[in-house]
């Protein structure tokens, strides 16, 4: 009957089961953690993340302009892959395939953090107050970076809901709209106890 | 890269894992 106890390993777990649970089709949750940094300013950081893909991956074309955008991921993920495995240089075959913008948009992701108020997360956390956009027209003409660079890479619906320690954020490339059930899943699974 | 943070390797290490997965599983000489 407790709630639940904050760690990495049980954030994994909720970012999924609210993911693969969910009746829409989202492509990716992340948790953005709530902190204070050295000036005490609150700010939120890459707690963690899950990554799911689209349904139609794989089946979008190549334009002339991306094929340099390609090479240029697929280096970034080769040298990302080289820091996880340890080795100079990878074999791996996987690392080559195409690296969609939806992979992409959450790598570049765990990079991110927001100052209090900024960005679509920080938004929902200044305000205690979900965010949902959905849209390319409405992800497009947001005041928000994150949510013009959604749209830029396909996302067609971006949401934020604040919750203990941090924000539930959550993208996918089809059009979804506001859903109580979704809200009443992230109160429950990221209802921390610390 | 040079610049990824290290306190993210966790996540990066899973999600590349999985990438590997989906794409092994897409391959035509999966088993």
């Amino acid at each position: 009957p407790s709630m639940a106890v904050f760690n990495q390993e049980t954030l994994q777990q909720r970012l999924q089961a609210l993911i693969e649970g969910a009746r829409e089709s989202w492509t990716y949750a992340i948790f953005w953690q709530s902190s204070v940094d050295f000036s005490g300013a609150s700010l939120l950081g890459w707690g963690d993340g899950y990554y799911k893909g689209e349904e139609d991956k794989g089946k979008r074309k190549m334009t002339p302009s991306s094929v340099s955008e390609q090479e240029h991921r697929k280096k970034v993920l080769r040298e990302l892959n080289s820091l996880i495995s340890g080795t100079a240089s990878s074999s791996d075959d996987a690392v080559d395939e195409e690296v969609t913008d939806t992979e992409w948009f959450f790598l570049v992701s765990m990079t991110q953090s927001f100052v209090n108020g900024a960005g679509l997360p920080g938004q929902a956390l200044f305000n205690s107050s979900p965010v949902w956009v959905v849209g390319t027209e409405r992800l497009m003409s947001s005041p928000c970076e994150r949510a013009r660079q959604a749209q830029v890479f396909g996302l067609q619906t971006m949401v934020c809901i604040p919750s203990a320690n941090g924000v539930v954020e959550l993208g996918s490339t089809e059009l979804i709209y506001q859903s109580s059930d979704l809200m009443n899943k992230v109160r429950v699974l990221f209802n921390f106890n610390n | 890269a040079n610049d990824f943070p290290i306190a993210r390797k966790s996540s990066l290490q899973r999600f590349l894992e999985k990438r590997r997965d989906r794409i092994t599983s897409r391959s035509p000489y999966a088993s």
